[in-house]
């Protein structure tokens, strides 16, 4: 059987919160190791990557490896259900057809269980190549998603160009352009307002800000976003999860024809 | 313009 238990369910919902938009619907991997899904969205431009440690939650218990398919529209509606405070467990048998979300208040005055039927999803698991990327820059969440969000008011694609001290994020429209620039700041008196860049080749690409809009909806997961670019690669947008794990979000490249 | 990649084109099947 699987069985696990995390005392911050919040995490849990905002995590599908994040995807729910992007992904209609995915096998969620569950092995000794952890709890993890890997889904393209419905373009196929995509990938959303989750991985939350087996050690990350209170209790785990996974006696064979299981794959559960879910409608992520339906597993925000159950998880809706659950206050922020709340502990979630989720529990399912081997075989078995449904899984349970299991919600405990703080103080344990109110138990709450609602099933989920699981559903057959033929997925198509994609290998990650495990690249040295040419530029990695740090910024906070928040930051990175006002960015995007004030860069979609003007046009629909950003260049995102990386030097040694800044990162640029340009985009052009109908009615003007925009350009919004970050300089490195490692200010140590305030951690969660650091920008850091690491950059072994200045880098340049250019990508749909629909696509970095949606992933920006994990922000409340991470003071942090973690941008890593490759010429002519996916951009890695990551959002780590204290102490539980990691949500990553894959994204082609706009290409000259 | 600019053409949109497919995510596939990187990630092969694994």
């Amino acid at each position: 059987m699987f069985e696990a238990r995390l005392a911050q369910g919040a995490l849990l919902k905002k995590v599908v919160e994040a995807i729910k938009d992007l992904i209609e619907d995915a096998n969620f991997d569950c092995n000794s190791s952890g709890f993890s899904l890997q889904a393209m969205d419905s373009s196929h431009v995509s990938l959303v990557a989750l991985s939350l440690r087996a050690d990350g939650f209170e209790h785990y218990r996974c006696d064979r490896n299981v794959s559960m398919g879910m409608k992520l529209a339906s597993l925000s509606k159950i998880l809706k259900c659950a206050n922020g405070d709340d502990a979630i467990t989720m529990k399912s048998e081997d075989n078995g057809d449904t899984i349970t979300f299991m919600f405990e208040s703080p103080e344990q005055e109110r138990l709450s269980e609602f099933d989920l039927k699981l559903m057959d999803i033929d997925s198509e698991h994609l290998g990650i190549p495990d690249n040295e990327y040419d530029a990695t820059v740090k910024l906070p969440a928040a930051e990175f998603q006002r960015i995007v969000k004030d860069l979609s008011t003007i046009g629909d694609t950003v260049e995102i160009s990386v030097t040694k001290d800044a990162v640029k994020f340009g985009t052009t429209g109908d009615i003007g352009n925009a350009n919004i620039m970050c300089r490195q700041n490692k200010a140590a008196d305030k951690p969660d307002e650091s920008t850091e860049i690491d950059i072994n080749e200045a880098v340049s690409l250019t990508f749909a800000l629909r696509y970095l809009n949606s992933f920006a909806k994990a922000t409340p997961l991470s003071t942090h976003a973690v941008l890593k670019l490759s010429k002519e690669l996916p951009i890695l947008v990551e959002y780590h999860i204290p102490e539980v794990g990691r949500l990553a979000f894959y994204l082609a490249p706009k290409i000259e024809d | 313009a600019a053409q949109q990649a497919s995510i596939t084109a990187f990630f092969g099947a694994s």
